[in-house]
Protein backbone atom coordinates (compact mmCIF):
# COMPACT_ATOMS: atom_id res chain seq x y z
CA UNK A 1 0.00 0.00 0.00
CA UNK A 2 0.90 3.55 -0.95
CA UNK A 3 2.16 5.35 2.55
CA UNK A 4 0.62 8.68 2.29
CA UNK A 5 -2.02 7.71 4.04
CA UNK A 6 -0.88 5.24 6.44
CA UNK A 7 1.60 7.91 7.74
CA UNK A 8 -0.23 10.62 8.90
CA UNK A 9 -0.99 8.58 11.92
CA UNK A 10 0.84 8.85 15.17
CA UNK B 1 -8.92 13.07 10.76
CA UNK B 2 -11.93 11.71 12.48
CA UNK B 3 -12.93 11.97 15.84
CA UNK B 4 -12.17 8.22 17.03
CA UNK B 5 -8.21 9.29 15.70
CA UNK B 6 -8.61 12.98 17.49
CA UNK B 7 -9.56 11.21 20.61
CA UNK B 8 -6.69 8.88 20.72
CA UNK B 9 -4.54 11.03 20.26
CA UNK B 10 -5.92 13.25 23.65
CA UNK B 11 -6.03 10.43 25.36
CA UNK B 12 -2.86 9.47 24.46
CA UNK B 13 -1.35 13.10 25.19
CA UNK B 14 -3.72 12.78 28.67
CA UNK B 15 -1.73 10.00 29.65
CA UNK B 16 1.69 11.83 29.24
CA UNK B 17 0.22 14.39 31.13
CA UNK B 18 -0.75 12.58 34.16
CA UNK B 19 2.66 11.22 34.51
CA UNK B 20 4.54 13.94 34.22
CA UNK B 21 2.45 15.70 36.78
CA UNK B 22 3.08 12.60 39.07
CA UNK B 23 7.12 13.08 38.36
CA UNK B 24 6.46 17.25 38.66
CA UNK B 25 4.30 17.47 41.40
CA UNK B 26 4.98 14.52 43.58
CA UNK B 27 8.17 14.07 42.75
CA UNK B 28 7.50 10.45 42.59
CA UNK B 29 8.08 7.86 39.86
CA UNK B 30 6.58 5.01 42.03
CA UNK B 31 5.30 2.23 40.31
CA UNK B 32 6.02 3.32 36.89
CA UNK B 33 9.04 0.91 34.65
CA UNK B 34 11.72 2.45 33.66
CA UNK B 35 12.00 -0.53 31.11
CA UNK B 36 9.09 0.28 29.41
CA UNK B 37 9.34 4.05 29.23
CA UNK B 38 12.50 3.65 27.53
CA UNK B 39 10.97 1.45 24.88
CA UNK B 40 8.42 4.10 24.64
CA UNK B 41 11.33 6.15 23.56
CA UNK B 42 13.01 4.00 20.98
CA UNK B 43 9.47 3.63 19.52
CA UNK B 44 8.65 7.28 18.55
CA UNK B 45 12.50 7.55 17.59
CA UNK B 46 12.18 4.49 15.32
CA UNK B 47 8.41 5.82 14.51
CA UNK B 48 9.16 9.22 13.39
CA UNK B 49 12.04 9.04 11.53
CA UNK B 50 10.20 10.76 9.06
CA UNK B 51 9.50 14.07 10.66
CA UNK B 52 12.24 16.29 9.03
CA UNK B 53 11.01 14.86 5.86
CA UNK B 54 7.60 14.50 4.75
CA UNK B 55 5.77 17.27 6.42
CA UNK B 56 2.08 16.18 6.67
CA UNK B 57 0.46 18.87 8.95
CA UNK B 58 1.22 21.30 11.47
CA UNK B 59 -0.82 19.04 13.98
CA UNK B 60 1.27 15.72 12.96
CA UNK B 61 4.63 18.06 13.26
CA UNK B 62 3.77 18.66 16.54
CA UNK B 63 1.93 15.99 18.22
CA UNK B 64 6.07 14.06 17.41
CA UNK B 65 7.78 16.73 18.69
CA UNK B 66 5.99 16.55 21.79
CA UNK B 67 5.56 12.26 22.08
CA UNK B 68 9.55 12.41 21.38
CA UNK B 69 10.08 14.93 23.88
CA UNK B 70 8.36 13.98 26.80
CA UNK B 71 9.25 10.08 26.53
CA UNK B 72 12.84 11.41 26.65
CA UNK B 73 12.01 13.78 29.70
CA UNK B 74 10.27 10.89 31.20
CA UNK B 75 13.33 8.75 30.93
CA UNK B 76 15.68 11.52 32.07
CA UNK B 77 13.92 12.28 34.70
CA UNK B 78 14.33 8.93 36.18
CA UNK B 79 17.41 8.16 35.04
CA UNK B 80 19.47 11.21 36.27
CA UNK B 81 16.77 13.55 38.66
CA UNK B 82 18.22 13.64 42.12
CA UNK B 83 14.76 13.69 44.07
CA UNK B 84 12.39 11.36 41.16
CA UNK B 85 15.33 8.87 40.72
CA UNK B 86 15.25 7.83 44.35
CA UNK B 87 11.71 6.62 43.91
CA UNK B 88 12.16 4.28 41.22
CA UNK B 89 11.99 0.76 42.01
CA UNK B 90 14.89 -0.52 40.77
CA UNK B 91 14.82 -4.57 41.86
CA UNK B 92 11.31 -4.82 41.08
CA UNK B 93 11.86 -3.47 37.48
CA UNK B 94 13.72 -6.14 35.67
CA UNK B 95 11.97 -7.23 32.37
CA UNK B 96 15.39 -7.06 29.62
CA UNK B 97 14.74 -4.68 26.35
CA UNK B 98 16.40 -7.08 24.48
CA UNK B 99 13.89 -9.51 24.79
CA UNK B 100 11.30 -7.50 23.86
CA UNK B 101 12.95 -5.95 20.84
CA UNK B 102 14.62 -8.78 19.46
CA UNK B 103 11.86 -10.77 18.16
CA UNK B 104 10.31 -6.93 16.76
CA UNK B 105 12.88 -6.38 14.89
CA UNK B 106 13.57 -9.80 13.33
CA UNK B 107 9.38 -9.82 12.54
CA UNK B 108 9.46 -6.17 11.38
CA UNK B 109 12.65 -7.55 8.68
CA UNK B 110 10.33 -10.25 7.65
CA UNK B 111 6.67 -8.47 7.66
CA UNK B 112 6.64 -5.13 6.36
CA UNK B 113 5.02 -3.06 3.84
CA UNK B 114 8.11 -2.50 1.66
CA UNK B 115 11.89 -3.38 2.90
CA UNK B 116 13.43 0.14 3.06
CA UNK B 117 15.16 1.17 6.13
CA UNK B 118 12.64 3.78 7.18
CA UNK B 119 9.89 1.36 6.40
CA UNK B 120 11.45 -1.66 8.37
CA UNK B 121 11.82 0.99 11.52
CA UNK B 122 8.41 2.17 11.17
CA UNK B 123 7.40 -1.45 10.96
CA UNK B 124 9.28 -2.44 14.10
CA UNK B 125 8.01 0.36 16.38
CA UNK B 126 4.35 -0.56 15.72
CA UNK B 127 5.66 -4.28 16.87
CA UNK B 128 7.56 -3.12 19.80
CA UNK B 129 5.08 -0.49 20.94
CA UNK B 130 2.60 -3.47 21.13
CA UNK B 131 4.56 -5.17 23.58
CA UNK B 132 5.89 -2.11 25.27
CA UNK B 133 3.64 -2.36 28.40
CA UNK B 134 4.95 -5.85 29.34
CA UNK B 135 7.63 -4.19 32.15
CA UNK B 136 5.22 -1.95 33.06
CA UNK B 137 2.42 -4.53 33.84
CA UNK B 138 5.25 -6.85 35.53
CA UNK B 139 6.12 -4.45 37.28
CA UNK B 140 2.14 -3.44 38.64
CA UNK B 141 1.55 -7.21 39.03
CA UNK B 142 4.67 -7.45 41.54
CA UNK B 143 4.37 -4.25 43.49
CA UNK B 144 0.06 -4.54 43.94
CA UNK B 145 -0.50 -1.27 45.44
CA UNK B 146 -0.94 0.97 42.76
CA UNK B 147 -1.55 4.94 43.46
CA UNK B 148 -4.58 6.99 41.37
CA UNK B 149 -2.11 8.67 39.12
CA UNK B 150 -0.42 5.42 37.86
CA UNK B 151 -3.84 3.76 37.17
CA UNK B 152 -4.71 6.77 35.25
CA UNK B 153 -1.71 6.60 33.27
CA UNK B 154 -1.66 2.97 32.19
CA UNK B 155 -5.51 2.94 32.12
CA UNK B 156 -5.29 6.34 29.57
CA UNK B 157 -2.16 4.80 27.97
CA UNK B 158 -4.46 1.39 26.97
CA UNK B 159 -7.73 3.03 26.22
CA UNK B 160 -5.55 5.19 23.51
CA UNK B 161 -4.57 2.11 21.22
CA UNK B 162 -8.36 0.79 21.42
CA UNK B 163 -9.32 4.05 20.54
CA UNK B 164 -7.39 3.38 17.85
CA UNK B 165 -8.71 0.47 16.51
CA UNK B 166 -12.22 2.52 16.27
CA UNK B 167 -10.64 4.40 13.97
CA UNK B 168 -9.11 2.40 11.81
CA UNK B 169 -12.16 0.30 11.38
CA UNK B 170 -14.04 4.50 10.58
CA UNK B 171 -10.83 4.89 8.18
CA UNK B 172 -11.55 1.59 6.14
CA UNK B 173 -15.37 2.27 5.94
CA UNK B 174 -15.01 5.85 4.41
CA UNK B 175 -11.73 5.37 2.73
CA UNK B 176 -10.48 3.59 -0.43
CA UNK B 177 -8.04 1.17 -0.27
CA UNK B 178 -7.42 1.56 3.27
CA UNK B 179 -6.10 -1.52 4.64
CA UNK B 180 -3.15 -1.71 7.19
CA UNK B 181 -2.47 -5.04 8.45
CA UNK B 182 0.70 -4.22 10.71
CA UNK B 183 -0.74 -1.19 12.67
CA UNK B 184 -4.17 -3.15 12.86
CA UNK B 185 -2.75 -6.25 14.36
CA UNK B 186 -0.04 -4.84 16.80
CA UNK B 187 -2.60 -2.80 17.44
CA UNK B 188 -5.04 -5.64 18.44
CA UNK B 189 -2.26 -7.14 20.44
CA UNK B 190 -1.51 -3.46 22.28
CA UNK B 191 -5.12 -3.35 22.98
CA UNK B 192 -5.67 -6.94 24.62
CA UNK B 193 -2.77 -6.89 26.45
CA UNK B 194 -4.36 -4.16 28.72
CA UNK B 195 -7.44 -6.91 29.16
CA UNK B 196 -6.80 -8.30 32.26
CA UNK B 197 -5.71 -4.05 33.79
CA UNK B 198 -8.83 -2.87 32.40
CA UNK B 199 -10.48 -5.18 34.06
CA UNK B 200 -9.79 -4.61 37.31
CA UNK B 201 -9.26 -0.99 36.32
CA UNK B 202 -13.10 -1.23 35.83
CA UNK B 203 -14.18 -3.11 38.92
CA UNK B 204 -12.14 -0.43 41.08
CA UNK B 205 -14.04 2.03 39.76
CA UNK B 206 -17.71 0.44 39.92
CA UNK B 207 -17.28 -0.56 43.41
CA UNK B 208 -15.51 2.58 44.24
CA UNK B 209 -12.36 1.06 45.99
CA UNK B 210 -8.44 0.74 45.37
CA UNK B 211 -6.94 -0.14 42.19
CA UNK B 212 -5.62 -3.66 43.21
CA UNK B 213 -3.98 -6.46 40.91
CA UNK B 214 -4.61 -10.24 42.57
CA UNK B 215 -1.14 -11.69 43.43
Amino acid sequence: GGDDDLHDEL
Amino acid sequence: MNIFRLTADMTHLMSVIVLLLKIHTIKSCAGISLKTQELYAIVFTCRYLDIFTDFISFYNTIMKVIFLWTSFSIVWYMRYHKIVRRSYDKDQDTFRHVFLMLPCLVLALLINERFTFKEVMWTFSFYLEAVAILPQLVLLQRTRNIDNLTGQYIFLLGAYRALYILNWIYRYVTEPNYVHWIPWMSGLVQTLLYGDFFYYYFLSWKNNVKLQLPA
